[in-house]
């Protein structure tokens, strides 16, 4: 009879349950009717499930999004978690989308599963993949623009994780300064 | 307790999925 150890059958549960949403662009649709949960998870088993089963970001057509949000939280400026928030944004040239697309979304997945941020997980509300012909972004979100410190060091764990080169710096935005800068880009409330 | 696992950590359960 063969002896089973606990290691192959108990799933490694995570901190957080986390939720996978895809957005795809239909411009006869409403938003959020183009907003899908593909499947909420909180084990590291089922993350692997999940992600090896779906298209990697940059098969994605352009115009689509992948996000990763903790359970409860809906992946828009306007959820209660994410009005007063921000995001860590990466964006990333049209070479990039071959080269670095990604490993970037799977590390940010990775630090997001594993609770890189340790203490200022609380800050952390998910993260976005916007797949686009102008420039891919990605895009790391937080629940509180107000917190500067707290930001700062999610920023610089994040650009750390991707390896982004210390001279080339990633800007922090307001939800709040987005959806009221029509056009242009918001300014930037933190860098790093 | 806090369950905090490091990107090698992950990685290693990446194709043990199927299995479970």
């Amino acid at each position: 009879q063969q002896i089973i150890s606990p290691d192959q059958y108990i799933k490694h549960p995570l901190q957080n349950k986390w939720a996978m949403w895809f957005f795809k662009n239909d411009k006869n649709k409403e938003w959020t009717a183009n907003l899908k949960l593909i499947t909420a998870f909180d084990t590291v088993e089922d993350f692997w499930g999940l992600y090896n089963h779906i298209q990697k970001a940059s098969k994605l057509p352009s115009g689509c999004d992948y996000s990763l949000f903790k359970d409860g939280i809906q992946p828009m400026w306007e959820d209660e978690h994410n009005k007063n928030g921000g995001r860590w944004l990466v964006n990333l040239n049209k070479n990039q989308r071959q080269t670095e697309l990604d490993n970037f979304w799977l590390e940010t997945l990775l630090c997001l599963i594993g609770e890189a941020f340790e203490d200022l997980t609380d800050d952390i509300c998910g993260a976005t993949i916007n797949i686009r012909g102008k420039g891919d972004k990605l895009g790391l979100w937080t629940k509180d623009a107000r917190r500067g410190d707290a930001t700062v060091k999610i920023g610089q764990k994040l650009k750390e994780r991707l390896k982004i080169p210390v001279k080339i710096a990633i800007g922090f935005q307001a939800h709040s300064d987005t959806a009221t800068k029509a056009g242009s880009t918001a300014r930037d409330r933190y860098r790093v | 307790g806090k369950k905090h696992y490091d990107r090698e950590f992950l990685l290693q359960f990446q194709f043990d999925s199927a299995a479970i």
